[in-house]
């Protein structure tokens, strides 16, 4: 089953979606799992490891009576357990700056600035050529008249 | 309470089990 504790990516356009449940939500919801003894029917998340399930479902007693119709709420269930933000955490990375193409922006002028300077240095390679062909440019169209 | 709790637990299966 999908996992409502965790963001889920969509495929198409690679954006992510928010969990269905928030983390306070969870949190909410781990604390009344606890107290009631039924740990081992949420699914893993942030708020709650894969461990403390596998340890609760040692020890709990509850479990869906085949006899009985309305424990079908009971009934185990796969749920998805992909570790989309435990990842970086594992890798032993901060986690502020992983799946960053830079640590930090910058300003539009600062980012700019390399492509910008190189264009420049370009410009100004032919620039005397430039300004002496613009200066000349009436010279060069003057009809003479000693022109035969 | 415990009731209220499994109460939730009960919605929480029930609003996203398959």
């Amino acid at each position: 089953a999908r996992n409502p504790f965790l963001p889920v990516q969509n495929p198409y356009s690679g954006k992510w979606a928010k969990p269905r449940y928030s983390l306070r939500m969870q949190k909410e919801l781990v604390k009344k799992a606890k107290a009631c003894g039924m740990v081992g029917l949420l699914p893993p998340g942030p708020k709650l490891s894969l461990e403390e399930i596998e340890a609760a479902k040692r020890s709990e007693t509850v479990a869906p009576r085949p006899d009985k119709k309305q424990d079908w709420w009971l009934r185990p269930v796969e749920w998805s357990t992909e570790p989309l933000v435990d990842k970086a955490k594992k890798a032993g990375l901060v986690t502020m700056y992983v799946g960053r193409k830079r640590m930090f922006k910058g300003h539009k002028w600062e980012r700019v600035r390399s492509e910008r300077l190189r264009r420049h240095r370009i410009a100004m390679k032919g620039m005397a050529k430039q300004v002496k062909s613009y200066k000349s440019f009436y010279h060069r169209r003057r009809p003479s008249p000693l022109a035969t | 309470s415990v009731a209220a709790a499994t109460k939730a637990l009960k919605k929480f299966r029930i609003d996203n089990l398959p």
